[in-house]
């Protein structure tokens, strides 16, 4: 009988409130940089209207990424961690009814921009997304392989800036597929909204009954 | 008196090791592909015959990193972390002695991609190199205060893709001297060589006489 560290506790809590109350999570992981901000700022958008969504963000410190998501049709809560360097279930498990009180259906949990820690400590989510940028080079699935095999679904940033970067496509779905095989993939950019019709029709399908 | 971890006593032999044997050693640490390798490859390149250099690279997984700063004039070792997401000082004082077997005078530690981690773990290093590229975004340096404010040096990467990003680099450097004043800054692009000069030339008066 496998022994629950407090975390997976307070995870397994989330998940169970989650599901009693229809809401589907979802753990946003990646490098500091990597446009998770910028992509939600554009899904919101989107999303406003018809699908009910939140955004729980941490970092070490500011608010900034709240602020940025602010205005947008969802509840925006920011969570700062100060030394640690990821999310963890407790500190989720508190906003997650608060952010969720107007109806969201679906929340998004941006964690502390770090490839590695996230990775170990469950939130309670129904799944994670890791995101890679174009900029941070193709070679990123094999070296930081802990997140890249957990997560099912990965969507690579910032594709508008693959041409001037030489960005070798086929090697980074090789590299993934490689430490994941069958992970669902989104290849587009938030600025030019290049990849976001597909990546959209993705999320309403989550939450359509 | 305070009590040592011990990391931070393996730390200290590492800071003793360095200076009886007149060796400088940097830290340098910063997100996952901010440039760190590439910046290291070209800076090797132009080293190589001048300052004997020797390179000491952490990843999680794999040694992509050390197979592409060999042949450059300086002895290179990996160390796979697997799960850790720093190195730590005991696997790097270990490596010290082999790396500068024959002669090196400057050791660059490339720490595990991480812009949290690695700075809560003394190496025994001289000093944290943080780098932070074009391609992060300006806040970065509010957002992860913890190394940007122990490193008394920064090098901003990638500035050939600056005018493709608006790129804000007054509103970068004041958040940079906002967490820490007196930060002594680099702006450069290992890619086209701007900038390049004036690393190279501070990098040959760390080891001169
Ligand atoms: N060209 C381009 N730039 C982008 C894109 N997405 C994000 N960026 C830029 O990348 C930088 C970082 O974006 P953020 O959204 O702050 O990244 P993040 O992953 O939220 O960063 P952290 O929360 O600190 O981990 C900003 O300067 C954005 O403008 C994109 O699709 N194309
Ligand atoms: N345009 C441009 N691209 C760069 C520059 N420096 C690095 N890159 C690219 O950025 C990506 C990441 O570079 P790396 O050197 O692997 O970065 P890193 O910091 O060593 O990455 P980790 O070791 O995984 O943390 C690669 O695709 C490089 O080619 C630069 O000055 N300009
Ligand atoms: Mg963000
Ligand atoms: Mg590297």
């Amino acid at each position: 009988q496998k022994i629950l560290s407090a975390n997976d506790e307070m995870a397994e809590k989330n998940r169970a409130w989650l599901s009693e109350n229809g809401v589907v999570a979802v753990n946003m992981i990646s490098a500091p940089g990597s446009g998770k901000t910028f992509l939600l700022e554009r899904t919101l958008e989107r999303l406003n209207g018809s699908v009910p969504c939140a955004v729980i963000t941490g970092d070490q410190q500011t608010d900034n990424d709240a602020r940025r998501l602010e205005g947008k049709g969802a509840q925006v809560r920011q969570i700062e961690t100060l030394s640690a360097c990821h999310l963890d279930a407790e500190r989720v498990g508190r906003l997650l009814p608060e952010v969720t009180a107007d109806g969201a259906k679906l929340v998004f949990i941006e964690n502390v921009g770090n490839l590695v820690c996230p990775s170990a400590f469950d939130l309670g989510e129904n799944f994670k997304i890791a995101l890679l940028s174009t900029t941070e080079g193709e070679d990123k699935p094999a070296k930081y392989p802990t997140l890249f095999s957990l997560a099912p679904v990965v969507v690579l940033t910032k594709m508008d800036l693959a041409e001037y970067l030489d960005w070798d496509a086929a090697k980074c779905r090789e590299y993934l597929r490689g430490v994941h095989p069958g992970v669902f993939l989104f290849e587009l950019s938030a600025k030019t909204g290049e990849g976001m019709d597909r990546w959209i029709q993705y999320l309403e399908g989550l939450v359509v009954a």
